[in-house]
């Protein structure tokens, strides 16, 4: 899982963080305090498909088989979310109420290529 | 090598700063206000007193798990991945006949599954009273009895299953709960404290939210 920095071009991970105090939102959103929208971005080249994306999956073989024998795929291989969490929330309803809840997948901890 | 510009994988010219920032802000607010059901952010109009708040969530977070008062920890049922799950914490506002008014926002088109519902009331020094609610309406509805003893002031907790579920069912989003006591001296209203203090009465549930389309497994 690489952060994403100005020298290399390959799948990595894109950080960035909105404070929902710029935004104006920390009014109805009680806690966290922003929110870490990463994204994926960068290359995927042949020899990096399946890393460390699908390794654990049979996929990994199919994709091993066609590496090994050079075989020309139609197929891309892209920059993926690899792992993801939930964003815990804590925010104030139309009537005010004070509402908790888990929203899954909503923060990309890791990227790879599919 | 040599520099390239824009994104590499999608070859988009290279963003401002400034309208690179404006765009993630942008698809940020999208996404919460859609995984909440939120069409637009919440107007907050009556803000609860943060000292309510704390109040609250110091009660809440000391008695983790504990939801009937009685067992000290009982974990509420853990949703299932395509289930979204929801504690909420609604604050009571004292009419002044008396009545507990609660507000509680219902989404039209999606059921809500109530796991558990209580009723936290911070009553002052009493001695061997009970106290009686009822769900209040044309139909005067009996919800809980609860003997207090003999206690300095202090929080209370009341459970309020199964009439909660039948609440959301309804989709009725105002609850008006009526409390009597038994053994009081004084009104029970005097005895429980009233909106805007830092001890305000409040409601807990918690719920979980099928997602349309849910199905339920035949064992």
């Amino acid at each position: 899982n690489l952060s994403c920095d100005q020298n290399s071009d390959v799948c990595c991970r894109k950080d960035y963080y909105v404070d929902f105090r710029d935004i104006g939102w920390n009014d109805w959103i009680f806690k966290p305090e922003g929110y870490q929208i990463n994204y994926c971005m960068g290359e995927c080249p042949m020899h990096l498909a399946g890393t460390p994306g699908i390794a654990a999956s049979f996929h990994t073989t199919v994709f091993n088989l066609v590496k090994a024998n050079n075989i020309q795929t139609a197929g891309r291989s892209c920059c993926v979310p690899t792992q993801r969490r939930a964003l815990s929330l804590l925010y104030f309803d139309p009537n005010s109420n004070l509402i908790k809840t888990d929203i899954p997948d909503m923060v990309v901890d890791a990227c790879g290529c599919s | 090598v040599e520099a390239r510009p824009g994104c590499p994988s999608c070859r988009m010219p290279p963003l401002e700063p400034s309208a690179e920032k404006a765009f993630l802000v942008e698809v940020a607010k999208q996404q919460i206000l859609q995984k909440l059901n939120l069409s637009q952010r919440p107007n907050i109009t009556h803000p609860v007193p943060r000292a309510a708040i704390a109040n609250a969530l110091r009660r809440l977070h000391l008695g983790k798990g504990r939801m009937d008062g009685s067992s000290q920890s009982s974990e509420w049922e853990k949703p299932q991945p395509d289930e979204q799950g929801y504690e909420i914490i609604s604050f009571a506002e004292t009419d002044p006949s008396g009545l507990l008014q609660f507000q509680l926002t219902q989404t039209k088109d999606q059921d809500m599954h109530i796991l558990e519902a209580q009723l936290w009331l911070y009553i002052k020094a009493h001695r061997n009273i009970t106290i009686q609610i009822y769900l209040a309406g044309h139909q005067r509805v009996p919800l809980v009895e609860q003997q207090l003893g003999s206690k300095g002031s202090g929080w209370h907790t009341f459970s309020l299953m199964p009439a909660m579920q039948n609440l959301f069912e309804s989709k009725d989003e105002t609850l008006h709960l009526e409390l009597q006591c038994k053994g009081c001296h004084l009104n029970v209203t005097a005895l429980v404290t009233t909106t805007g203090s830092s001890h305000q009465s409040f409601l807990v549930v918690k719920a979980k939210l099928q997602k349309p389309g849910h199905r339920i497994t035949k064992r």
